[in-house]
């Protein structure tokens, strides 16, 4: 564990924790892309089917439930909680994320490390978790608007990008044999989806004004 | 380090 792999986890954690705290604070969760929530889901169901065969440390294990929970809880939020269930806006968030789970899925039947089962649904986890953001950011182009909550939601997923791409070329440069070309190729393409999106970010944080994404 | 078996990162 080094300091970026550890900031990328805690800024992860932040995020998720920032967005059950805007749901559950104005039991509202207008501008937040259920469908992305429900891609996260999977991601991390798909990912962490060896949490009973692999056993790495309990920080690792602690993490993974913590994940696996808070996003099944999103989820559980936007479909059941009557109040929060009412502000969901259908409507903005229309992005076909079937195509994304399917695309996906056919890329990992194709490119894994070993054709195994549980392999081939960590390769999976890792390519849906590339495009997972893309209903949100969609979804805040379309309304425009952004408001503090949500624009905090995706920075700080994006500053988990960002550390954890430090923390691949840290372990490339201090760990010999550490090459893992599906998770670093697929972490790049997601960091990079977050690029237009932190640069409109920082100009409304320079000029302290509200996040405002171009139509 | 890396030898060990399963995905150590999040």
């Amino acid at each position: 564990m080094n300091i970026f792999r550890l900031a990328g986890d805690m800024t992860h954690l932040l995020s998720i924790i920032v967005l059950l705290l805007k749901i559950y604070a104005t039991k509202s969760c207008s501008g937040v892309s259920r469908k992305t929530q429900e891609l996260y889901a999977i991601v991390f169901l798909a990912r962490y089917l060896d949490l009973f065969t692999d056993f790495i440390s309990v920080y690792n294990s602690f993490m993974k439930v913590v994940f696996i929970a808070s996003s099944l809880a999103i989820v559980w939020c936007m479909r059941v909680h009557p109040m929060v269930r009412r502000s969901y806006d259908k409507e903005l968030d229309t992005f076909r994320h079937y195509f994304l789970i399917a695309a996906c899925f056919l890329l990992a039947l194709v490119l894994h490390e070993k054709f195994t089962f549980q392999e081939v649904f960590w390769a999976f986890s890792i390519y849906l978790e590339a495009v997972a953001i893309l209903p949100q950011l969609v979804l805040l182009q379309r309304s425009g608007n952004v408001d503090n909550l949500t624009g905090q939601y995706v920075f700080f997923l994006g500053a988990y990008r960002g550390f954890y791409i430090l923390n691949w070329i840290y372990r490339y440069l201090t760990e010999p044999r550490f090459t893992r070309w599906i998770a670093c190729v697929s972490g790049v393409v997601q960091t990079a989806l977050y690029a237009d999106f932190f640069y409109y970010y920082f100009i409304s944080w320079k000029n302290n004004s509200k996040l405002k994404l171009p139509a | 380090l890396s030898a060990k078996k399963g995905k150590d990162e999040l």
